[in-house]
Parts: C-alpha cells; structure tokens; sequence
C-alpha cells in the first residue's frame, strides 16, 4: 500500500496547508500517484486544490463515520496524478461526536484499510489542534512531516506536538515517526528567522529537512487561483523551494 | 461588571493572540484595569505577558473545572493595570473532559460571576477551533473581536465564524455580538493584502475597524522578550497601530 503522511502542528497559520497542497503536487510532478485527505473543517486544501462546493458532497466526514467507502469520497483535483479527499461543512461536529464512538481514535486508519491501492503517497492535511481529528490522522499514518514556522510563538508548541505523537506511537501507532520538520515562511530580512532556524537544527538536527522555504507571496497568492503555486508560478522561490522539499521526502522514504 | 470581549476567529496563526496581548496593554496604557483569560493549551498570551511556568500552577483550566476561584488563577504580569490568567498544560485535556460534564458551555460564564469587580475590561484569547473552549469564551463574552489575516484562506472561514456567533447569540448568550472585525498582517507591498481589504469592508461594511494592523517584524520579535510590542518598541507601526485599535475599541464601547 502507499505511505501515509499527516502533515500536522497544533500552531495555526504554520504551512500546514500549504505544504499538503504543494509537496503533493510536486509528487504528483514526478509521476507519483498522490491522495490529499483534508481533516480539516476549514477545507482549506479542498479549495486549494480546486475542489468546488459542489463536489464536497461525500467527505471525509462520511469517511470517518463509516456512511462512505472511500472510493465514495474521492474526487479528482486540478492537478493530473493527485486525488482529494475533500472536507465538507459536517467536519467542524465530527470531533464531538467521535467522543462518544468507539474506535474513536482508528476511525480513519479503519477506512484506509481499502481503496489505496492506486496510490503511492496519501497526505493527511491537520486542523490547528491534538483534537480527535488529529489523533486519527496520526493513528493512520506512517509518518509525519511538521511544518515550522519561522517564529518565536511556533517554536514554543513544538515539544508538546513531538511528546503527542511519542504517546501516539506508544498507545496506539507504534510504526508512526517523525520523518521531517519543514521550516516555513523563512524571511532572510529578517534575524528572527534565522535565530528560529539555528535553534532547530540544534535541538532537532538530521530530522529537519535542509530545505527552508522561504516567505513568497506567489504562494499566498495561489489559493485565490484554486491552484498549488507549483502550477501558478513554478518558477517563484516558493515552487521551487516545494520541489526541492519533494525530493528530500521522497530520498528519506527509500532510505527507511 | 467589566466588559468581556472574546477574541477569536478559527483560522490558525491570524492574530488572536497578538490581537489580545497588545490591545490589553494599550487599554492598560490608558489606565483601564484589565484581566487576559489564557484559553488556548498553547498558552503563547501567558508567554507573551511574561508569566513564568512557574507562576501556571493555578490556570484556566481549574478555573473551568471548578476546582479554584477565578481570584486564585489570577497573576501580574509584566505590565502595570494587566493581570492574566495563564493558561497550563492540562488545558489541552479540558476540551475531552468538558464533553461529559453539565452546563459544558457556561463554565467559564458561571466562573467569571464573581472576582472582576476591579477590572475594566477582560480579554479572551482563544484557540484556533470553534470547539468547548471557544464555546466557553463566547457564552462568557459580551463582544468578540476578531482578528482577520489578510490573506485568502482566512477568508473561506469567516462566514462559518459568523454563523457560529449567530447561533451562541440565539441559544446560548443573547447580549453576544461582534464588536468589530481587525484587518491584521497587512502588506502594502502586496496587492493580496489590498484586495482582501476591499473585499472585507464591501461585506462588513462599518463593523471592520478603520485601524488596520500592519505586517511589522518588531511585533513578531516582542514575544521573545516576554513582551507586548507597546513595551518593546513603542514607537514601531505595529505598537502605533494597536494603540489606535485601542481607541476605536473603547469608544465602540462607550456608543453601545
Ligand atoms: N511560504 C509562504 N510564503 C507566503 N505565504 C505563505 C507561505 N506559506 C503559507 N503562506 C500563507 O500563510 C497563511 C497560513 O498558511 P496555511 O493556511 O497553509 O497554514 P496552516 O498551518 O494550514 O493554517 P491552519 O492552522 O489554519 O490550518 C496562508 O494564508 C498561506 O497562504
Ligand atoms: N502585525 C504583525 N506583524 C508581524 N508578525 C505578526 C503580526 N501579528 C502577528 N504576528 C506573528 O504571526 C504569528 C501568528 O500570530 P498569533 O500567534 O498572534 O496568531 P494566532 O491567531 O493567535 O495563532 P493561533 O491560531 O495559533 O492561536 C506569530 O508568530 C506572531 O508573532
Ligand atoms: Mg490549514
Ligand atoms: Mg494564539
């Protein structure tokens, strides 16, 4: 079957979203067959990646509460190669009512038991939080990719994201690592910046990748498109800088 | 009593924190006497006001479980007429143990009954999610403000935020309403910024506040020093700009 990879930190505004978008995207570029699971109720990767409203009909929350195989919720993206998973509007309850179900936390690697196998990569884009909706997201993956943002307020939650997904590993996932973590929103203007930088290759360093992608307003720019910035400006820093982080995921999966 | 102003806005990393901390302390500067509740399991309000993890033994999250008074959580912080209620590690869990409990959503309402009289105004940072811990802050609140990044993908949520404040207005808090909408990380260098402008006050016309927050590096490194930007830089454009906000916030106050 594929590789599972969340993309998860409970800090809002990291990349999170932005990297599901284009490190997928840039997969897909060299011909791997990639799905996109948005678990978030913002559907920002839904939209990202030019799913309609219309077609977010069958989501993932039909997918985690078991009304829907799959296959059912599958839809194609504006990218060749890459296949979505939308969120739809009933996401936003679905953590509440996970509360109260059993299995709660293997709802989702439940699912992914079939239909995958078309696929080489699967990429579980997280809402800002540890909620139940993340938990599933890390129960079901094989790895995670952490984006981190390039500021002080980011550095502060990472211990508490690394402590879950050990606890994660020990109760419910034991395949589940970190394969990476991303810095993101790099502004070389800017010494904060580089300070973060310095201090996570220090405390974390083989695991974090050498690619840096730096702050690029074609990337922000690219959602407005429903299109990943690969495909809105691929000559842009920010493109470029996603295929580059493509090939270190990719190299780090075959060495494992 | 004071008046309780939740700010909050689902979308990650869009201001809320930066919105509470420095709004606080340019009412703080005009002699208001004023309390930050911590309600996000990050705690970067706590950070921000320099509150010492020492000084987070009594926190929110024994606040809203009952097992302290309000006046038990409360500390100083580093800035004159600013207390704060930090935030702890064991918030994370509340939003689980809240589910099962009675009155969920009016616990933070039901504590707040009793130990405000010496404050002004109290302010209410919230996680990024529309979860029990913002329930709690909004049932609690009079008005919220709500940062809103000038970005794309904060956009796609703000209808679901509004909807949200609408039906805790209809079934849960009838005096809540929002105060105002604050445009935050605005880059004059890029069109995106200028176009979500437009956009926003075309749709909310005379709610979004005329002070619009700049992108400003000396806001972003403040939190390093356990700061608010007023007291690291005061003259920079993002203390300036928050001292405006402050203006507009309590003569909106006066007018209701
Ligand atoms: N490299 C970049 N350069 C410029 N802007 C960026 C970059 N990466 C992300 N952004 C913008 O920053 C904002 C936050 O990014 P994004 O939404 O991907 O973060 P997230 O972690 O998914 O947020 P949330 O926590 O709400 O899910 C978005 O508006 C996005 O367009
Ligand atoms: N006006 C600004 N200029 C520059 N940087 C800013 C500005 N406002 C906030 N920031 C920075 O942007 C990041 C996100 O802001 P902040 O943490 O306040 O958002 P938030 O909405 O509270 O995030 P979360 O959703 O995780 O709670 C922080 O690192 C902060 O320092
Ligand atoms: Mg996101
Ligand atoms: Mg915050």
């Amino acid at each position: 079957g594929p590789k599972i990879l969340a993309i998860a930190n409970q800090k809002g505004g990291v990349g999170k979203t932005t990297t599901a978008i284009n490190l997928a995207t840039a997969m897909a570029a060299v011909k791997k067959k990639v799905l996109v699971i948005d678990m978030d109720p913002q559907g920002n990767a839904s939209t990202g990646l030019g799913i309609d409203q219309s077609q977010r009909t069958v989501s993932t929350y039909e997918v985690l509460m078991g009304e829907a195989k799959l296959a059912q919720a599958i839809c194609p993206s504006s990218v060749p190669d890459l296949s979505v998973v939308p969120s739809g509007v009933d996401l936003a309850g679905a953590e509440l009512e996970l509360v109260e179900m059993s299995n709660r936390e293997f709802r989702l690697q439940q699912a992914l038991a079939e239909g995958l196998d078309r696929f080489d990569y699967v990429l579980i884009d997280c809402p800002p939080a540890l909620g139940l909706l993340t938990l599933n997201a890390l129960v079901a993956a094989d790895e995670v990719v952490v984006p981190l943002q390039c500021e002080f307020f980011a550095l502060e939650g990472i211990s508490h994201l690394v402590k879950t997904i050990e606890r994660v590993k020990g109760a419910l996932n034991p395949r589940l690592d970190i394969q990476g973590i991303v810095l993101t929103m790099f502004d070389r203007r800017n010494n904060l910046s580089t300070m973060v930088e310095n201090d996570v290759r220090a405390y974390f360093g083989a695991k974090v990748y050498k690619t840096v992608i730096p702050r690029n307003v074609r990337v922000s720019e690219a959602p407005s498109h429903g299109k990943p910035v690969l495909l809105y400006d691929f000559r842009s820093t920010g493109a470029q800088a996603y295929v580059h982080l493509a090939g270190e995921v990719l190299r780090r999966d075959r060495e494992v």
